[in-house]
């Protein structure tokens, strides 16, 4: 921290983008600085609201040599950008050397990596000695999808402002938060991965070994800064080390646990129709190969090896699913058996009979 | 750290170490305004206060790998003191 502890007194705090360099596209400047925000509000009880007018609390700008406040950059590489301490006026403040080469990749210096460093800054660390803490002072690319915080980053702007509110994640913590017993609680997408299963709700995820008592909780951004949070569907391609993710109408990939690249993809590359906004659930059948997709009170069937939807959907979830929906929440499936989820129920249904064969509480699997 | 390669350093190596240790270490704000000229105790103080920071081999003096980490994009804020 800096000397004397300066923090915000507040815990919602206003940012403005004040100009753009032109070595990115505007929305990928707008999504590397909402991202490296993210970061810190995952581990804080601090709320980041961005104002596209007058003076916000950090200000960010994109600025050549001298600019104004007595510490001119100095070109292309050494100093790449700086932030000030928390405070008015220019205090809470990040600049940026427009001489570098921004980037939302490795090439040149990338804005993402940087940016969590300055607003680090601007929310009051200082300089760390630690290698392996984004707040270290010397610049190294690091991939931002595998992107986290280390531990004395964590320590460091927790010993300000405390952790995160009750539902925003933890870094590693070695049981999942009591949130996950609550009765009422329901999940947005369940999949497995690997060998645990994992239940995303909104920023965070818990995952489980089945076989075994061990869980966790995770954030998203944390694992993976680039994924929104919200994630409404998942399923995985075991055998390919695949794990698709869905919000809204947008789709990742993720593989051997690293998002792929050109990604996010648009759901109607699969074959959706434009009516369709959003994907409740999905799950894979290995038996098939195939994977099914909820939507309201429908599903569509999509065969992986041919990479098409199948001809004669939707159908209703109802009339081929029954005891299921109308409409679900989540869906993955283990052991021959697909496990919908409805509210804070869970429906475990036997794939080669086709029925359910037990109603358990959604949380069941953290033995609540 | 890597073993630190004893040289001498060139005019300019020391002018930019100066500078970037005057910038990130605080190296003038030590010495009296009526001295002009930095002394070799304060610039080795401060050049063994940055070794320490970035974990290298406390030597006091201009080795290859305290320049090689000098010379590395950075951020402009200083390790140790304030902006003035």
């Amino acid at each position: 921290t800096f000397q004397g502890r300066p923090v915000w007194k507040k815990h919602e705090i206003t940012y403005r983008i004040n100009n753009y360099t032109p070595d990115m596209k505007k929305e990928d400047v707008d999504y590397a600085i909402q991202k490296a925000f993210q970061v810190w509000s995952d581990v804080t009880p601090l709320k980041f609201r961005r104002v596209h007018a007058g003076e916000a609390d950090i200000m960010i700008s994109f600025a050549n040599g001298a600019h104004g406040d007595f510490n001119p950059f100095d070109g292309k590489d050494g100093i790449l950008a700086h932030a000030y301490e928390p405070g008015p006026g220019i205090g809470g403040d990040a600049h940026f050397d427009e001489a570098e080469t921004w980037s939302k990749n490795q090439q040149g210096r990338n804005l993402f990596l940087v940016a969590v460093h300055e607003l680090g800054h601007s929310l009051g660390l200082g300089h760390s000695n630690d290698r392996k803490a984004i707040m270290y002072p010397n610049y190294g690319y690091l991939d931002p999808n595998t992107f986290h915080l280390s531990s004395d980053d964590i320590r460091g702007i927790q010993s300000l402002y405390g952790g995160p509110e009750k539902h925003q994640p933890m870094p590693n913590p070695d049981r999942p938060k009591p949130a996950v017993c609550d009765p009422n609680l329901s999940f947005d997408a369940v999949t497995t991965l690997g060998d645990k299963i994992i239940f995303f709700k909104d920023g965070v995820f818990w995952w489980k070994f089945p076989e075994t008592s061990k869980t966790g909780i995770s954030s998203i951004s944390s694992l993976w800064p680039t994924l929104p949070s919200g994630i409404q569907a998942a399923y995985e391609i075991e055998a390919r080390k695949q794990v698709f993710l869905f919000k809204d109408d947008k789709y990742w990939l993720l593989s051997n646990l690293r998002l792929q690249p050109n990604y996010p993809k648009s759901i109607y590359s699969l074959g959706f129709p434009k009516y369709v906004k959003k994907i409740d659930g999905a799950v894979f059948n290995p038996l098939l190969y195939k994977t099914y997709f909820f939507v309201n009170s429908w599903y569509w069937r999509y065969d992986e090896r041919n990479q098409r939807m199948d001809p004669g959907y939707p159908r209703q979830i109802t009339k081929n699913f029954p005891g299921i929906g109308p409409k679900i929440d989540a869906v993955f499936y283990f052991k021959r058996n697909y496990y919908f989820f409805q509210g804070s129920t869970q429906l475990q249904y036997d794939v080669m009979l086709h029925r359910v064969t037990k109603r358990l509480r959604s949380s069941n699997w953290f033995g609540c | 750290a890597s073993q630190a390669k004893v040289i001498s350093p060139t005019e300019m190596d020391e002018e930019f170490a100066e500078m970037y240790l005057n910038h990130f270490y605080g190296l003038t704000e030590t010495i009296p305004m009526t001295k002009m000229k930095i002394s070799r105790d304060s610039l080795k103080e401060k050049i063994q206060e940055m070794q320490k920071f970035f974990g290298l081999n406390v030597t006091g003096q201009l080795d290859t790998s305290t320049l090689e980490v000098m010379h590395k994009p950075r951020c402009g804020v200083p390790d140790v003191h304030h902006y003035s």
